[in-house]
């Protein structure tokens, strides 16, 4: 199966 | 004060439309160079990114910034009261807690103005950097709003393979599988019914359905959508705006477990 990544693992919070 | 009058009301229901199946609530950040809006939806998986450009606008003032925190649900009782040929015209003070959506019909004859509550809402932003994507595909609109309606009656999963003769994309579960391919097109006579494949390497990546389809909701808004696409990184979802602005969605791949 595979899993869904959180979008905070690509972008950095301003 | 700020103010913003759009002669077609049309296009901010179409923009709710485009954000309400993501978004219960979202800021609606305004200044002088026009209205931003960025939001992650409650899974923290998807973003919305809207722009709309002032000088898109039929007048537009902002003497100083302002973020209008809109339960969208409220918002889209209110713009019902729209009727499609409606000019509408946001207003609101600076510091308020409220905003103010006036609409009026063509002729004048009928002005009608609602006023709602402001949110506080602390929604975290994310730094989105400019990004060279090693596949940008454009296609029409409703072209990729059908393949993904028609993908996930298959599974939760789609998965986009893009190399320089096309695009494809794939679903499969419990009834079996599901293959569209699209090839990219050869003569292009009107811009919005091309499939256009602009390729540095190739890139096949796996995206949740359920996402796309929510994407979708932003059909009306243009004829063509494009999807930048590289290995490992979000997928970008774009519509343009009419004149005024684009909408774009954010999808991380699925990874294996």
């Amino acid at each position: 199966s595979r899993l869904q990544p959180f979008l905070k693992d690509f972008y950095v919070p301003h | 004060m700020f103010e913003a009058r759009l002669v077609q009301s049309s296009i901010l229901k179409k923009v709710l439309e485009a954000i309400k199946d993501l978004l219960n609530e979202a800021t609606f950040d305004c200044s002088d160079s026009g209205i931003q809006l960025q939001a992650m939806d409650n899974s923290h998986v998807s973003l919305v990114s809207m722009n709309l450009r002032s000088d898109g606008f039929d007048k537009y003032r902002c003497d100083r910034n302002i973020s209008m925190g809109m339960n969208l649900g409220s918002m889209t009782k209110i713009l019902k009261c729209a009727a499609n040929e409606d000019v509408v015209t946001m207003k609101a003070q600076d510091n308020a807690d409220t905003v103010t959506f006036v609409f009026e019909s063509p002729n004048q004859e009928k002005v009608s103005d609602y006023e709602m509550k402001l949110m506080n809402l602390d929604q975290e932003h994310l730094g989105i950097p400019e990004t060279e994507y090693a596949c940008v595909v454009r296609l029409p609109a409703g072209e990729f709003a059908r393949i993904c309606r028609d993908l996930s009656q298959f599974g939760e999963s789609v998965v986009i393979s893009c190399t320089k003769e096309g695009v494809k994309f794939s679903s499969a579960g419990d009834i079996g599988s599901a293959n569209i391919k699209l090839a990219q097109t050869s003569n292009v006579d009107k811009e919005e019914l091309a499939v256009t494949v602009e390729m540095q390497e190739p890139v096949t990546l796996t995206f949740a359905s359920r996402y796309l389809n929510s994407f979708t909701k932003a059909t009306s808004l243009s004829n063509v959508v494009q999807l930048s696409m590289s290995p490992d990184v979000p997928l970008v979802v774009e519509y343009r705006i009419g004149e005024i602005g684009h909408i774009r969605y954010y999808l991380a791949p699925k990874i294996e477990d």
